[in-house]
């Protein structure tokens, strides 16, 4: 419900997110797959943008990064300060846009004017608006940036006019000069501040409201230089060491792996030596469990492998033999007679 | 895959995230078509094949069998497409990047 004028309030030039209008009915269920607790306002616009470009195929803004930024609640001298921490972003991404997502709403401390009556000249067929006292009409929202492990306050980087609107409201604004003018004086650590705090600014961690749901976010669209490059796929996703500090490396313990991709692949390569070292059937036990030792050929009905699908059928005779024989086996090794081998021998 | 053409072709390829063990931070999408290539790129090349003009002398060479060593062209990816990632970085901060040349459209002799 309050959620919908922020969207329309974000500026379509900075967010391409003119298309933002479309009805969007599996909203929630998207942002369901972010988790609990990132049901926020952020991960339900990044997921806008993700299903819009993902859906039409163009890339959002001219760019192919955007990040995201969600704001950590500071109070400093009683008012509410977000600190946003820009460091993820990139030396090779080429920031484009930047904009500052935010939620507004009367403050509750100040009188509401609903109640207050019209004069009698005007109170047929117009709304009128409220005399009573109420907020200041215009707020500023001061940016300061500051170098990471600082304690300083940090530089004043821009200040942006705000009016207060009737009711609670998402609205955006383009940051870009003050994020392109930090990063570029290598300042990532920026904060927001009202020079004036409304209660929406206010809450703090015990509010009844959540405060994600209500916190304001950065939005930066870059422009990704080495996207192109050979293998950034996996330089940005592919986040495992194959040989993690403290750990033995693979080779002394394939086993050990935490894992278990790489412990079902070792295992697997332990099962292809198998056969060679142990004369066994290939194929035939690879499902058995180690102490599983028993003639149960008829388990591998259940489990049809490649060797019994080419092996040639033999006649009933031969299978009745063969019958008897897997009976008395004491394992599945091959067992040659005597005369067969003397035979070989002679060869 | 016993139907499919020895030539040189696409052949289908569904990647789950999950298989390559990248879930725990891709949120979306969780599997997407990749396609491959795959198949002979052998004298003669047909025009299907959409060999370059490279591939089609290296095929005469080695049919003509002058040049010992010379292998066949290799059937490899001719256009390709791009996907859209969403997912957290270290931070925990949601992410979109559009990630060039992730699927395969054509697959050509080269």
């Amino acid at each position: 419900s309050h959620m919908a004028p922020g969207w329309s309030a974000a500026p379509a030039a900075a967010t391409g997110m003119r298309g933002d209008k479309d009805p969007q009915p599996s909203l929630g269920d998207a942002a369901a797959a972010l988790g609990p607790g990132a049901q926020d306002m952020v991960a339900v616009h990044m997921l806008r943008l993700y299903e819009k470009y993902s859906r039409r195929g163009v890339q959002p803004g001219g760019s192919n990064t955007v990040r995201s930024f969600r704001a950590r609640l500071e109070v400093v001298d009683q008012k509410a300060v977000y600190l946003f921490n820009l460091t993820s972003v990139q030396d090779s991404e080429m920031i484009l846009t930047a904009t500052f997502h935010f939620y507004l709403e009367p403050p509750r401390r100040w009188p509401q004017a609903r109640g207050v009556p019209c004069p009698p000249a005007r109170a047929q067929g117009t709304s009128c608006r409220p005399q009573a006292p109420g907020p200041p009409a215009r707020l500023h929202l001061l940016f300061r940036s500051l170098p990471q492990n600082s304690a300083t306050q940090g530089l004043l980087r821009g200040a942006l006019a705000l009016a207060l609107p009737p009711r609670g409201l998402w609205q955006a604004r383009d940051i870009s000069p003050i994020v392109k003018a930090a990063r570029r004086d290598g300042e990532l650590l920026l904060s927001a501040q009202l020079d004036a705090a409304p209660a929406a600014w206010e809450r703090g961690p015990g509010s009844p409201r959540p405060p994600s749901a209500h916190a304001p976010y950065i939005l930066i669209y870059a422009n990704d230089l080495a996207i192109s490059e050979p293998n950034s796929v996996a330089v940005t996703l592919q986040r495992y060491d194959p040989f993690p500090a403290g750990e033995p490396e693979p080779r002394a313990a394939p086993n050990s792996s935490a894992d278990p991709r790489v412990r079902r692949a070792a295992a697997s390569s332990a099962q292809a030596l198998g056969p060679l070292q142990d004369n066994e059937l290939p194929g035939l036990d690879e499902r058995r469990s180690p102490e599983h030792s028993g003639p149960d050929y008829h388990k591998h009905e259940l489990w049809p492998s490649p060797f019994r699908a080419l092996k040639p059928r033999p006649g009933r005779k031969e299978r009745r033999r063969k019958g008897q024989e897997l009976l008395t086996a004491a394992s599945q090794v091959l067992d040659f007679d005597e005369k067969t081998m003397q035979k070989a021998r002679r060869r | 895959q016993w139907d499919e053409p020895r030539v040189c072709s696409r052949r289908y390829l569904k990647v789950d995230f999950a298989d390559i063990g990248w879930n725990g931070w891709i949120i979306s999408p969780k599997a997407f078509d990749a396609y491959y290539c795959a198949g002979a790129c052998e004298f003669p090349m047909p025009k299907v094949v959409r060999p370059s003009n490279h591939a089609t002398i290296q095929s005469i060479v080695r049919a003509v069998g002058i040049v010992p060593g010379v292998p066949e062209p290799c059937c490899v990816p001719d256009k390709m497409s791009s996907l859209g990632v969403l997912f957290l970085d270290e931070n925990r901060n949601v992410v979109l990047k559009v990630y060039p040349n992730m699927a395969v459209e054509t697959c050509a002799c080269r």
